[in-house]
């Protein structure tokens, strides 16, 4: 309970009228950043455990750690780069169907994503990260490429991937 | 040496040879508009912080020194075609570039901008907006869901409960932002295409936005100025990045094109996407181990 509690404080300091405005000063705005990022860990693990509970109907995770890349937006998700394989659990917090598209940052061209229910290959495509995300000098990741693939979520529901890296030659033959 | 084009099932963008977007079409509703879209940068009035009376553009105030912004033309692209999406990369300066992105089904056009660090060596604030200029006949209206919770109706150089002396014709027509904005054929005004057509763009953050004239939508993406708007800060709004320059940003902003029949379901709809996407959560574990 407790976990949740300090974003909610935190959030409350937030909606000070600079904060909302963004005409706070720097140290300021600096604060109200370490605040947010403090309360943000916390409710990321009150999600790693709500995760873990939905997922056990399906799957036993054998205590290998779930994490989530908030820094996708410029394609940077330094724990999967090293994986030859891994998985991906989506969330549709929706009450609807909805389709959405995945991308994923890859350092190679050379993966496979199959869907975990039917357990067939999903249609994939490359796209390259460009020079000017490249430049960022926040960016750490070695990524040189988006995996982007189709993902259609049902209401409130989960959906799972499984993603593995492929020799070239393979993924030439599959392009 | 041709011009260029992205297509699905729904839209259709044109490029002219330059890489520079000229024209949408909805397949569908077989509507279309000429749609110039690019980057424009105001620049700041450095004004005298003693004074309001001279008033800097800072974290308070937007106040440009013209009346006009400072278009950018695209410098180079690239094109990319694949089985799920076709996209455009394209490049306006040293530190604007943006991503316009056709997925296959998809009803919307994803523009993904970035831009930054603003370039101020020449002691000029600047400021940056995305433009879209079409030739809707929008009447001096447009719409923005300013409160977050309705669409609310803007008039240019008007307001509902005074009358409005307008000294300041970019900015004092600028309005917040929450997740929308939309520009449309108001009834009663001719048009080539016989229907009434929206232009409705879907923000992924809040932002500042207007129509300045009839058929355009401009969002405010970036500001880096010099100069404090002596309204209490006393620091000019100059934000900068783990390298000391200024900051980088990127984000996405979608563009729907459709009659103003079909657009409220259709922005309804994309905005609860855009801003309730899945979680994404990882774990090593895959389908063999398990």
């Amino acid at each position: 309970k407790n976990s949740i509690n300090l974003l909610e404080k935190e959030m409350g300091i937030l909606q000070h009228h600079d904060a909302v405005s963004g005409t706070e000063r720097q140290h300021v705005a600096n604060d109200y950043s370490k605040r947010l990022a403090r309360g943000i860990n916390k409710c990321l693990n009150v999600i790693y455990k709500a995760f873990d509970h939905l997922t056990s109907k399906l799957f036993s995770l054998n205590n290998e750690p779930i994490f989530m890349c908030p820094l996708m937006n410029i394609s940077q998700c330094i724990e999967i780069e090293g994986f030859e394989r891994f998985s991906l659990i989506m969330y549709n917090p929706l009450p609807r169907e909805v389709t959405t598209w995945v991308r994923l940052p890859v350092i190679d061209s050379n993966y496979i994503v199959y869907d975990f229910e039917s357990e067939d290959k999903v249609q994939t495509q490359i796209s390259e990260v460009y020079n000017e995300t490249k430049l960022i000098p926040e960016r750490n990741s070695k990524a040189n490429y988006d995996l982007v693939w189709k993902s259609v979520q049902r209401p409130l529901g989960i959906k799972l991937y499984s993603v593995q890296k492929t020799s070239r030659k393979e993924s030439i033959i599959q392009k | 040496s041709e011009n260029l084009n992205l297509n699905n099932e729904h839209l259709e963008l044109n490029f002219d040879q330059n890489g520079n977007l000229i024209n949408i079409k909805n397949k569908h509703s077989s509507v279309s508009t000429p749609l110039k879209q690019f980057y424009c940068i105001y620049e700041s009035m450095p004004g005298n912080n003693s004074e309001s009376k001279f008033q800097a553009s800072g974290a308070y105030v937007f106040r440009p020194m013209k009346n006009s912004c400072m278009p950018l033309e695209v410098r180079e692209y690239r094109v990319q075609n694949g089985p799920l999406f076709d996209e455009i990369h394209q490049v306006y300066n040293e530190w604007i570039s943006q991503t316009i992105r056709l997925y296959k089904g998809e009803k919307n056009a994803e523009f993904e901008w970035q831009v930054g660090p603003i370039d101020v060596d020449d002691k000029i604030g600047k400021e940056i907006v995305i433009k879209f200029d079409s030739d809707l006949k929008s009447n001096s209206l447009f719409y923005t869901d300013s409160n977050g919770r309705e669409i609310l109706k803007r008039k240019r150089d008007y307001r509902p409960t005074w009358i409005l002396n307008q000294t300041e014709s970019i900015a004092g027509n600028y309005y917040p932002i929450n997740t929308r904005i939309f520009v449309r054929d108001e009834p009663g005004r001719i048009n080539r295409n016989n229907a009434l057509r929206q232009l409705t763009l879907v923000t992924d953050r809040s932002h500042g936005g207007s129509s300045i004239n009839d058929g355009s939508i401009e969002v405010m993406l970036h500001r880096r100025m010099l100069n404090d708007d002596a309204l209490g800060v006393s620091e000019p709004l100059n934000e900068k990045g783990s390298d000391g320059k200024g900051l980088i940003i990127k984000g996405n902003i979608k563009v729907l094109f459709d009659t103003v029949e079909n657009s409220a379901a259709l922005h309804r709809e994309l905005s609860h996407q855009v801003n309730n996407k899945p979680l994404l959560i990882f774990t090593r574990l895959d389908k063999n181990e398990e």
